[in-house]
């Protein structure tokens, strides 16, 4: 149990890294649970609530069991799935230029990363929320780029910015999801443990929206990334022959 | 020939699994592990005496040395009532960097209990 001062004894530490669990240090946290990950709960391997409470014993019925080590939904290997908010949400957006509705830098700490999981989704997650409801029922032009080395001071200004991708798309309604192992530099190397993006927007006909709308748009965007490791040690063979 | 079975007057009973709630409010664990509130682990407990360890899941070896341990106990103890088949759990819980995490776990539950 957790001593009042909020640290842990050692042989607590030693069981929670034994389980790779690393418990808040502070009060309980209040951050909402997505519900990609509820969904990802109710479909894994039990509805752990209920198992084995028919009976302990020999005649518990066998129920037919998942792949080991797979996320179904997700279609990819992996036994540990990772909800990862953007660290700089709470910074307002820039004020975009000329035809740029949104540009918006993204930041994802991924440097609880163990270096024995292996990588098998990093997927981004872009969403407009309810006032995405109000932008325009129109094609936008999206551009998302890899920046490094940030100028101190200036949020938008770095020694190295490369685009990952531009894509155009039909509305804002839907989330907006992209695979980042698919986009070469970043799946054919090392994944950064600090991943700095920068989101640009504009609206892909010659419309002129509103600044407001493109204010409201940065607002309430929340981009997130859905993590997918497979940890080898924890993915044994369940059965052994000699 | 054995002539020495299973003690009738033996305190334990024979080998199997025995219900164990893990509750992680009572462990403390409540306030970040999100889902399942807890789950039944079960765990193993019983003798292996012969001729119990011929009638549950168990190695030949575990067979042998019940046999050997009804007619020289002083000098070869019983096998070990231990976990045969488990299965897994998933876990879904805050971690320290406020991360939403979904892990699963092999090996959790008890299924079944055999002589090792």
């Amino acid at each position: 149990t957790q001593p009042p001062s909020g640290t842990l004894s050692p042989q607590a530490s030693a069981l929670l890294q034994t389980l790779g669990l690393s418990p808040p240090p502070g009060p309980p946290p209040t951050r909402p649970v997505p519900s990609v990950m509820w969904r990802l709960f109710r479909r894994g391997p039990e509805a752990a609530e209920t198992q084995g409470s028919e009976s302990a014993g020999p005649e518990m019925p066998q129920e037919p069991q998942p792949l080991p080590c797979h996320v179904e939904e997700l279609g990819v290997p992996g036994n540990i799935v990772r909800h990862v908010l953007d660290g700089g949400a709470s910074a307002p957006p820039e004020p975009a230029l000329g035809s740029l509705c949104l540009e918006k830098p993204l930041f994802f700490n991924l440097s609880f990363l163990d270096p024995k999981e292996q990588l098998t989704l990093v997927r981004l997650e872009l969403n407009f929320g309810a006032p995405g409801n109000l932008a325009p029922a129109q094609d936008w032009e999206l551009s998302l780029s890899y920046a490094q080395g940030r100028l101190w001071g200036q949020p938008l200004y770095w020694h190295h910015r490369e685009v990952l991708l531009r894509r155009t798309v039909p509305t804002l309604h839907d989330p907006l999801y992209f695979d980042m192992l698919a986009l070469g530099r970043l799946g054919n190397s090392t994944f950064p443990q600090n991943l700095s993006l920068v989101l640009e927007m504009l609206p892909g006909r010659d419309s002129d929206l509103p600044r407001g709308l493109c204010t409201k748009l940065g607002h309430s965007l929340e981009a997130s990334l859905l993590v997918v490791t497979l940890d080898p040690q924890l993915c044994q063979p369940t059965s052994r022959k000699r | 020939r054995a002539t020495y079975l299973a003690p009738l007057d033996s305190p334990d009973p024979p080998c199997k699994a025995r219900r164990l709630y893990i509750n992680f409010r009572e462990v403390g664990w409540h306030n970040w592990i999100i889902a399942p509130r807890g789950f039944m682990a079960n765990y193993c407990q019983g003798h292996c005496f012969f001729p119990t360890a011929t009638k549950i899941s168990s190695l030949n070896h575990a067979v042998m040395q019940s046999l050997m341990h009804s007619v020289a106990p002083a000098t070869t103890p019983p096998p070990c009532c231990v976990p045969v088949k488990l299965s897994p759990i998933s876990v879904l819980f805050y971690d320290n960097s406020d991360n939403v995490v979904l892990r699963h776990y092999e090996d959790m539950v008890v299924d079944e209990c055999g002589c090792r």
